[in-house]
């Protein structure tokens, strides 16, 4: 028996919304550590890791270990029917083919539930060691989205240079070049306005922004993103779930042959 | 060009 009680519910459905355009189906694994997920786009380019710590809900009750194949845009329809102020409640029978999901109005006097059918998906777990970052910039999550879509206007890639000089986003097309540099800014009134860079070596990458602007998608999530880069690994772009967890995106650089 | 290889080429299957 599953049982997840949240009164935020408005945090499940922006992280439906994060990841739903990345991803079409997926196994959400339940134990007693928290509601999670791991999951590959269908290109198998970039992975989304989620955490939502069993610590964070209002009631978790996980009696085993349960893996749920769902449909992240049959549940995204479903998930827009529960109001933002709703609390939502996750609910399964061990070994049954189907999960609950109860909405509850903040009055309590709108209930609705919604029954929706598991999936069976072969889907393979990867490994993410732990890895020394040579950069890790934290930046307004907001403008690091605006920075995406701005540059994906012109070119397809993004180069992200880091350096003591700060954090260069630069993009080539057939109309020319962009150059974004952010630079280290502590000095401002609110914490969640500050861009933040941690530097061990510099780091040069490219990635495909099709595959930023996807995970830009979760920002609603945070007012902080932390991009953390290394020579010849996969980038993590860490949206931070209040009190919860996470939505950590990998996207593998493009090589020069 | 530069060539998009898949992220099982970093993390490995568990």
């Amino acid at each position: 028996m599953l049982e997840l009680r949240l009164v935020q519910g408005s945090l499940f459905k922006k992280v439906l919304d994060g990841i739903k355009d990345l991803v079409n189906d997926a196994n959400f694994d339940c134990s007693s550590t928290g509601f999670s997920l791991q999951a590959m786009d269908s290109s198998h380019v970039a992975l989304v890791a989620l955490l939502l710590r069993s610590e964070g809900f209002e009631h978790y009750r996980c009696d085993r270990n349960i893996s749920m194949g769902m449909n992240l845009s049959n549940m995204a329809k479903m998930f827009k029917c529960a109001g933002n102020d709703d609390i939502i409640t996750i609910k399964a029978d061990d070994g049954g083919d189907t999960v609950t999901f109860m909405f509850e109005s903040p009055t309590q006097d709108k209930i609705s539930d919604f029954e929706m059918k598991l999936m069976s998906i072969d889907s393979e777990h990867l490994g993410i060691p732990e890895a020394e970052y040579h950069a890790i910039v934290k930046m307004p999550s907001s403008e690091f989205a605006r920075i995406c879509r701005d540059l994906s206007t012109i070119g397809d890639t993004v180069v992200i240079s880091v350096s003591k000089e700060g954090v260069k986003f630069t993009t080539k097309g057939d109309i020319g070049i962009a150059n974004i540099v952010c630079r280290q800014n502590t000095s401002v009134d609110k914490p969640e306005e500050a861009t933040v860079i941690e530097m061990n070596e510099p780091v040069s990458l490219t990635f495909a922004l099709r595959y930023m602007n996807s995970f830009t998608k979760a920002t609603p999530l945070s007012n902080i993103v932390t991009i953390s880069l290394s020579n010849e690994l996969p980038v993590v772009v860490e949206y931070k779930i209040a009190e919860m967890g996470y939505v950590r995106f990998y996207l593998a650089p493009k090589i020069e042959e | 060009g530069a060539k998009q290889p898949t992220i099982t080429r970093f993390f490995s299957k568990v």
